[in-house]
């Protein structure tokens, strides 16, 4: 399920770069080597949003966007919030911050007293205390944690507290959230042991 | 097995947890307790790299830890290096500049003349001229790319040519590279895109 989903949202993305050059049609086989994934596993993802290909021209690129755009529920804008900007939060602001059609970084929280009440590129950063009206008045359903590995759980629980669903995090540690909320773990430092083990170790599987 | 190299790199970082609380013995079931793995894939992970624990008293922490320390190819410290020192680029070098004992990062490059001999905590910024010479000197065989989307090809492209075999891509394109060197993509969009949507649609399965 959730394999599908990243797929999904990467065909997407591709398809609105193939959109961009100015083509209007795509075959599976096509999309399937820009993606790197076989064109059956393509053809089964899309039949899976309800959307089919003719085989003479294929998939029509803008209705095929349409329709991931709406299984992703677009346009309706999704707010997310962020909690610890420090130097890898701002950078997250920074980049999060400029794709405004698909999500709204409405604010950030530091527990800094020196951070809260200034902007990073134009995200207002407040204290941990504005996070349940800030929550509420946005419905924000998402939260990024970016604070050190020994804040981030009371950070995941004053989250889920205000009814996050949804968290994207990046301290090297395991969160305990009810089964009702979605965790993404981004752990960047495994990530780079393994890449350093394999640049020694080829994979063997 | 790309999995196993990631329970192996979580497990020596939670044993070193436990051995600077003061514990000298771990079960398995413990062990299985803390990484969120089954006693049985702890126990068959640990078997494969030959280390095999004492019903009575589990494993022996230090011991095991060195175990880990041998199969990662330690106390050799690896170098590594990062191109791209931007807003990411440069939260990343703040994190990996600590961790001196496992990796050594021993320089960034950025094609933008105003950061080219600069430093960032410490760690030195070169043009991308440099990259041949530094890499040679220090024998660094892992990159990390950082550039935005339309540069990271021929960025890999130029550590692929000086030897490098291992890269950790941040920049959302999927890169071309010899099968001898092995990439680790992390997508941060990607994730985000997972987390709205599973925020609002609970995983199924
Ligand atoms: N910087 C990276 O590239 C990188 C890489 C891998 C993992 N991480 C992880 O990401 C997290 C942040 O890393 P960083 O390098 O940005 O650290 P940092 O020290 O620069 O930033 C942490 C920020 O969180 C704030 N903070 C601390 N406790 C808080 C709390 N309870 N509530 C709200 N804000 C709080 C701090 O004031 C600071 O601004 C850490 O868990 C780190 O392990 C960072
Ligand atoms: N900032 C984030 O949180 C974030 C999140 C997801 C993905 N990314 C990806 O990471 C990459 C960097 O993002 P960023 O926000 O740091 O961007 P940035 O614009 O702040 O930094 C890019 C840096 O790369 C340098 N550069 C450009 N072309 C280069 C080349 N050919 N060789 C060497 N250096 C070059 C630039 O001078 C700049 O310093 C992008 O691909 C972006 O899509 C970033």
């Amino acid at each position: 399920m959730e394999k599908t989903i990243e797929r999904l949202a990467l065909y997407r993305r591709l398809l609105k770069n193939q959109s961009g050059k100015g083509n209007t049609h795509i075959f599976s086989h096509q999309l399937a080597g820009i993606s790197g994934y076989s064109a059956a596993i393509v053809r089964r993802d899309l039949m899976n949003i309800g959307y089919y290909g003719t085989p003479r021209h294929g998939y029509e690129i803008k209705a095929l966007i349409d329709c991931l755009n709406v299984f992703f529920n677009k346009p309706e804008v999704k707010s997310l919030i962020l909690v610890g900007a420090g130097n890898l939060g701002r950078a997250l602001i920074a980049y999060f911050i400029k794709d405004k059609t698909e999500y709204n970084l409405i604010a950030a929280f530091d527990s800094d007293p020196l951070k809260v009440n200034l902007k990073y590129n134009g995200c207002p950063c407040y204290s941990l205390e504005k996070i349940p009206e800030l929550i509420a008045a946005s419905q924000a359903s998402v939260g990024i944690i970016t604070v050190p590995a020994e804040n981030a759980q009371s950070v995941a629980d004053l989250l889920v507290e205000n009814k996050i669903k949804g968290i994207l995090n990046f301290a090297p540690v395991s969160l305990t959230v009810p089964e009702s909320v979605y965790v993404e773990n981004v752990d960047l430092a495994l990530m780079l042991e393994k890449v350093l083990y394999f640049s020694v170790h080829h994979r063997e599987g």
